[in-house]
């Protein structure tokens, strides 16, 4: 799976995610990557795109659970990350990550796996692109 | 300044201690989506024109689970899916199970901006994507040796398990290791 997020010039939010799916899969099954609020999910607030064991973070409805933490409880979005992937996903025996931007260009990129491709560029040039964890 | 950023993501899971070679690679991928997408803000472009150029970037390297390089079903095809969504307006669009888009983040985009709907599926979602303007490839576009030997992995772990206990076998859940591609 791949994904990304953005904060452009205007303020404005977006999230996209894309997956092959998952090797060996039967039964039509589809993960979390198309189901808008669980794998993408963009609004005023922030920009989610997730990554890992889909049929968690559709019941978590993950994406859009970060925003609701931001939104009703005044989370960071880095703390809204983090609660929901390092401790409601595997709560529940799940793992993956996921990556997210705010309206002020905060960013996050938490997971529970060992590993997650990511990277981020921002207007002061600051950036990085990371495997592992550090 | 007004700030704008971009942050990209290319699958978590379990890579495990890979030579530096290869951690390159992948790297330089990352970064090629990255830039794909800084580029677009930079100029004052969208941000949903952003991640759909990052994500396309990523869609065409077959180091990925995405686009080309695709894992395989149990059936031996490729069944991609795709979503968008723009913040300023709440619009968002999402394919499912498209076998034949080149890049299933333009069909998402396509059924965002050109629909009236959130989310289509199947043969219906790739003739939608055809009508407007999404590149269509054969599906044999998606091979890569690398995909297609995980399946037969995964088949020949499968049949190890039918053998010793048939009912677990078939139980989906069970596909731990395969379900990153």
């Amino acid at each position: 799976t791949v994904g990304a997020v953005a904060l452009d010039k205007s303020g404005h939010l977006a999230a996209a995610t894309s997956t092959g799916g998952m090797t060996n899969k039967r039964h039509g099954r589809v993960g979390d990557a198309p189901i808008i609020g669980a794998g993408t999910y963009a609004n005023n607030i922030c920009a989610i795109s997730c990554t890992g064991w889909g049929e968690y973070f559709i019941r978590l409805v993950m994406a859009k659970s970060v925003s609701d933490r931001m939104e009703l409880k005044g989370s960071t979005i880095d703390d809204a990350a983090k609660d929901m992937i390092l401790q409601q996903l595997p709560s529940l025996g799940g793992d993956g990550g996921l990556i997210g931007i705010d309206k002020q260009g905060n960013i996050t990129m938490p997971f529970n796996t060992g590993s997650m491709f990511r990277g981020y560029k921002k207007w002061n040039g600051e950036g990085d692109v990371k495997i592992y964890k550090d | 300044q007004q700030p704008f950023a971009i942050v990209v993501h290319g699958g978590a899971g379990y890579f495990g201690n890979q030579p530096e070679a290869v951690q390159a690679a992948y790297k330089a991928a990352m970064q090629r989506a990255i830039d794909a997408g800084y580029d677009v803000l930079s100029k004052g472009g969208s941000a949903t024109d952003a991640v759909e150029r990052a994500v396309m970037v990523l869609e065409d390297d077959s180091l990925f689970n995405a686009g080309k390089g695709a894992v395989f079903t149990h059936a031996g095809t490729n069944e991609l899916d795709a979503a968008i969504m723009d913040g300023s307006n709440m619009k968002a669009g999402a394919v499912a199970g498209v076998t034949t888009i080149k890049n299933p983040i333009t069909a998402a985009r396509a059924v965002m901006d050109k629909s009236m709907h959130v989310m289509m599926t199947g043969r219906g979602a790739e003739l939608f994507a055809r009508e407007n303007g999404c590149t269509v490839v054969k599906p044999a576009y998606f091979y890569t040796k690398h995909s297609w030997d995980a399946l037969q992995n995964a088949l020949r772990k499968e049949q190890k398990q039918k053998e010793t206990n048939k009912k677990k076998a078939m139980l989906q859940p069970d596909n731990y290791d395969e379900k990153y591609g």
